[in-house]
């Protein structure tokens, strides 16, 4: 509404906005907030937005749950001025790549801001406890097209994963850093699982109980965090 | 907004004079303090909940929206955070008072506030807005 002082000590409500004056100020507060348009929301008790949620109520020192952040995270939440979590799109078909049933992700960078500074990128995957009781080999590929069309895999980060559970954290900077600078090449991330005694032979992500679809859980589903630093400049959508 | 309140506070009265019991107009209703109260913080605390906003703003709830409301009179007191210019503007505009206007009431503090919101159906962010919630008032 539309608010006076009363000339004390508080501000009383003189009267209620109308519908047309509500939908100005809504596209006010979009418009600083650099939105075009009022976004759809999510399904409710997704990962990537609980993640955010978690790492909100960390910045107002409330308790983290089970975050589980590093002191790397913690350095990056810090140093942030924007941090954007992206969730897997399972959707996202790439001509002349197959689906390869969960060993691929694709995340949509479009709408990181321009001239916003990459500190860090991680991949978070979440392993169900007690899967398989054994240790496994998981490397991230970023997905690459050479001068020729044909696509080749580039190590981005490897890890140890134990019988514990859990989300699992790998580093991506680099392939987000490309994305964004070459937004056609974004052409995703391949995963690799490999048994110690069988290093040639690999096996899918699901076999050691880590969780790639959204059709199973929302609230493990696969997603990438991105911490940013402002260069300054604000960018908004025109209207 | 200030402007169109008053406008329609003075219909108002106008019209249908018991309503001004509730809304004191700041030029005619001398029982009103609003031309004499000093420069200060005031609070509107703004609902994301109540604007019906939940749905794409995660976080916060609302806020309080700060801001700063009042005059710059002469002496100004220390709660008022003068800067040196204002104390001279103010000598001025007491000589001269058609010429020179008082100081404003503006924020002398400002803090960051996070917000955290859906920018699509998959993606989220947190941004952290500088400057955007007063912390103190002064006159400038």
């Amino acid at each position: 509404g539309l608010y006076v002082d009363n000339g004390v000590d508080r501000t009383e409500m003189a009267r209620a906005l109308t519908r047309n004056e509500r939908r100005e100020v809504e596209h006010e507060i979009l418009s600083l907030l650099g939105l075009s348009s009022r976004p759809s929301r999510a399904p409710p008790g997704s990962a990537a937005p609980q993640f955010l949620l978690d790492v909100y109520k960390s910045l107002l020192d409330a308790p983290r749950g089970d975050l589980n952040l590093s002191g790397r995270d913690l350095n990056a939440i810090n140093e942030s001025d924007v941090i954007m979590s992206f969730a897997s799109r399972s959707d996202a078909h790439q001509s002349g790549l197959r689906h390869e049933r969960g060993r691929r992700l694709w995340f949509d960078v479009s709408e990181v801001p321009a001239g916003e500074r990459i500190v860090s990128a991680e991949l978070r995957l979440f392993r169900s406890e007690g899967s398989v009781p054994q240790r496994a080999r998981l490397s991230v590929y970023q997905l690459v097209a050479d001068e020729s069309g044909d696509k080749d895999l580039v190590l981005v980060d490897s890890i140890s994963v134990g019988p514990a559970g859990g989300w699992l954290v790998l580093n991506v900077t680099d392939p987000l850093t490309s994305w964004v600078a070459f937004p056609d090449s974004n052409l995703g991330l391949y995963l690799s699982v490999h048994l110690p005694d069988k290093p040639a032979h690999a096996i899918l992500p699901e076999d050691i109980g880590i969780v790639t679809s959204k059709r199973l859980d929302t609230s493990r589903q696969p997603f990438m965090v991105a911490f940013f630093q402002s260069s300054g400049r604000h960018t908004t959508h025109s209207r | 907004m200030t402007r169109e309140t008053q406008r329609r506070t003075k219909k108002r009265a106008d019209t249908t004079p018991a309503d001004t019991s509730y809304y004191p107009h700041p030029f005619t209703d001398s029982s009103a303090h609003w031309s004499s109260r000093s420069c200060q913080i005031q609070t509107l605390y703004v609902s994301f909940r109540d604007l019906e906003w939940h749905d794409w703003i995660i976080a916060p709830n609302g806020y309080d929206a700060f801001y700063c409301s009042g005059e710059c009179n002469f002496p100004l007191n220390a709660h008022m955070n003068a800067t040196n210019h204002a104390i001279v503007q103010t000598l001025v505009h007491l000589m001269n008072p058609s010429q020179v206007p008082k100081p404003c009431c503006a924020p002398t503090k400002l803090s960051p506030i996070s917000v955290l919101y859906f920018l699509d159906e998959s993606n989220v962010i947190l941004k952290k807005y500088k400057n955007m919630v007063v912390k103190s008032c002064g006159c400038h």
